[in-house]
């Protein structure tokens, strides 16, 4: 799979979470998410607490990415 | 190491929510 690839599909993963467009994901969002996905609100709650590595209540694109390549390549950093 | 536990658990709740966001993007039912 080529980076511009992983690109698109974290840039497409991070509007259908941001759907108000915003720039940033927010908790709220996160719990939107709730009805479309077969996760429970404490697992999206999880999730989001893993991916908001500053811990600012905010996930930007930058987290969104990172947590992204964690899942497709583990959690090695380079 | 309770750490790394816990590291475990989120890598699998993760792995979760990104396969449910792939399969919803390819349209599977």
């Amino acid at each position: 799979v080529g980076q511009n690839t992983i690109l698109e599909k974290t840039h497409e993963f991070f509007q259908m979470c941001d759907i108000e467009n915003k720039g940033f994901i927010s908790r709220r969002d996160m719990q939107r998410l709730n009805g479309g996905l077969p996760l429970s609100a404490e697992e999206l709650e999880n999730v989001f607490d893993t991916l908001d590595s500053d811990g600012n209540g905010y996930l930007t694109l930058e987290e969104f990415s990172s947590g992204f390549s964690k899942f497709l390549f583990g959690p090695e950093i380079s | 190491d309770p750490n790394m536990k816990a590291g475990a658990a989120n890598e699998g709740v993760l792995a979760n929510f990104f396969n449910s966001l792939l399969s919803k993007k390819t349209g599977a039912p």
